[in-house]
């Protein structure tokens, strides 16, 4: 419905549940979807960054969603 | 876990930047 991919949603739907003010990291991005590689986890992070959805925090490994505060 | 203002002031920036960039999206595909 928002042009979204399965993978992006997903990846996407996981950084705006962190309530933390750095955001989630990608390690924890990747324990929590266990199916998931790193470099395809990257890629979206990318993706929703690029696409103004998401943004790097602390550094380049931390994200926080745009639209949720 | 806390944030020096520092961290802080970069990561409004950045949300900032995140912002415009997601605004620019929605506005090249309307």
């Amino acid at each position: 419905a928002n042009g979204l991919s399965a993978n992006q949603n997903q990846v996407l739907c996981l950084i705006k549940s962190c309530p933390e003010p750095q955001g989630i990291s990608i390690q924890e991005l990747k324990q929590k979807l266990s199916g998931m590689s790193i470099s395809v986890i990257r890629q979206v992070v990318d993706f929703l960054s690029n696409e103004g959805h998401i943004f790097s925090t602390i550094d380049e490994d931390h994200f926080r969603s745009t639209d949720n505060d | 876990s806390n944030l020096t203002a520092e961290q802080q002031r970069k990561i409004e920036e950045n949300r900032q930047r995140a912002l415009a960039r997601r605004a620019e999206r929605l506005a090249q595909t309307s």
